[in-house]
């Protein structure tokens, strides 16, 4: 919406690209932050002697029902569990026995439902990773394309080059390189003499070189 | 040292462009692959989501199933009241005891106010609760509610990257074939046709 005639116009690296690291980064928050306020444990039938103490704790605090818990360890408590009514209204015993086919029923569902949240929540975190990685994999070309505000038509650009004769900085046995990729600060790589400027493979080492340690800065 | 003349050193940023222009497409066919595998996770939490949506209503069916019941039999409740109630004031100081032993080694903290709302509890509640497994039906419905909650804080998360990533990967960058000035361009990867959207969309 914002070009209208797209497939017909020209389109800058800058222009495809600048917006690419801002938009993963959003994308990569926006399933991290709330995937990580899921106030959740998996699984809820067998927690951790740790979190099922926690959480009765927490119960207890809050309305005491976590004490309705305990009730296994008091005798007259179990009592009443087994209490037959069914003299004073045979429909109770029948009653009784759905009310727990339904409760075996929703718990085993319950769990079900839980064993699929829990993949649900790894997709969940896959998806995540993948953003991550394709923050980490990507986000330098963008970044990269942050730099490109002139018309020149270099990806990059050498400025000077030198060896030990020329500049006393540079080492024995290697060619100074100082080179800009688009519009950044001048990179200087220092290049084996053994790697002669003649040889394909010289502005390959330089061009590796240079973007390793752009890549290196934009990391930090 | 020879003075390296202007003509080689345009050269030589020639030469130095190919090798980032590569980089460059290197970058995007990661970025394509990561989109491929981005849609095949999509795949499996869609088909991931059918599964829950049909747990759920089973869950669900089983949950209303067993609220009836149990709002059956709250309504007979009174036919064994006074065995109930004797045994639940023999019941009471138990449970409290218990209870308040196991908040002052396992919560470490104040039980003085714990005890107070304690007793107010057991005076209130009655001993159909247990006999009706109230603890358990309770807990089925507190899971439920988080349940739900946990779906939707995930589905909240995905569905804001996921439009994110629409918006990235339709209108910004695979919709488009740029005619990039410089002559090695890295984007002919990717096809115009945007990747999500069906054709209809762009014809529109």
């Amino acid at each position: 919406n914002i070009i209208p005639f797209p497939r017909f116009q020209p389109l800058n690296f800058h222009d495809m690209f600048q917006p690419f690291f801002d938009m993963i980064h959003q994308a990569q928050q926006a399933m991290d932050v709330n995937l990580h306020r899921i106030p959740y444990h998996f699984p809820i039938e067998f927690p951790e002697e740790d979190n099922q103490n926690r959480t009765v704790c927490k119960e207890i605090r809050h309305n005491s029902t976590g004490c309705l818990k305990m009730k296994d360890q008091c005798e007259k408590c179990q009592e009443i569990l087994s209490v037959d009514c069914s003299s004073n209204n045979p429909a109770q015993v029948q009653l009784r026995q759905e009310l727990n086919n339904s409760l075996q029923i929703a718990e085993k569902f319950t769990k079900l439902y839980d064993e699929l949240l829990q993949s649900y929540q790894e997709k969940m975190f896959n998806t995540s990773s993948l953003l991550k990685q394709l923050n980490e994999q990507f986000s330098w070309v963008s970044q990269l394309a942050n730099l490109t505000q002139s018309e020149d038509p270099f990806y990059l650009q050498v400025t000077t080059v030198g060896s030990q004769t020329s500049d006393s900085n540079v080492p024995v046995g290697f060619t100074k390189v100082v080179v800009k990729l688009f519009d950044s600060d001048p990179i200087t790589v220092m290049i084996p003499e053994a790697v002669s400027r003649n040889n394909p493979k010289f502005m390959e080492t330089v061009a590796e070189k240079a973007l390793q340690e752009y890549r290196q800065k934009h990391r930090e | 040292d020879q003075a390296v003349s202007d003509t080689e050193l345009q050269e030589m940023s020639t030469e130095g462009s190919k090798y980032i222009n590569k980089e460059i497409k290197n970058a995007l066919k990661g970025v394509k692959q990561i989109k491929t595998l981005i849609e095949q996770t999509n795949e499996e939490r869609k088909s991931l989501l059918s599964n829950l949506e049909e747990a759920k209503k089973k869950k669900e069916d089983a949950l209303y199933d067993t609220k009836d019941s149990e709002m059956k039999l709250k309504a007979s409740q009174g036919v064994c009241n006074d065995t109930m109630m004797a045994l639940w004031e023999e019941c009471k100081p138990c449970l409290k005891q218990t209870c308040m032993k196991f908040y002052a080694r396992v919560c470490r903290s104040g039980s003085g106010l714990v005890g107070h709302q304690l007793e107010e509890f057991l005076n209130q509640s009655s001993p159909f609760y247990f006999w009706m497994n109230g603890d358990r039906i309770d807990s089925l419905l507190e899971n439920d509610r988080q349940q739900t909650h946990a779906l939707d804080v995930m589905q909240d998360s995905f569905n804001r990257a996921s439009s994110i990533m629409d918006e990235l990967f339709q209108d910004r960058f695979f919709t488009r074939e740029p005619q990039d000035t410089y002559h090695y361009s890295p984007f002919s990867l990717f096809q115009r046709r945007p990747f999500f959207y069906p054709k209809s969309r762009i014809a529109r």
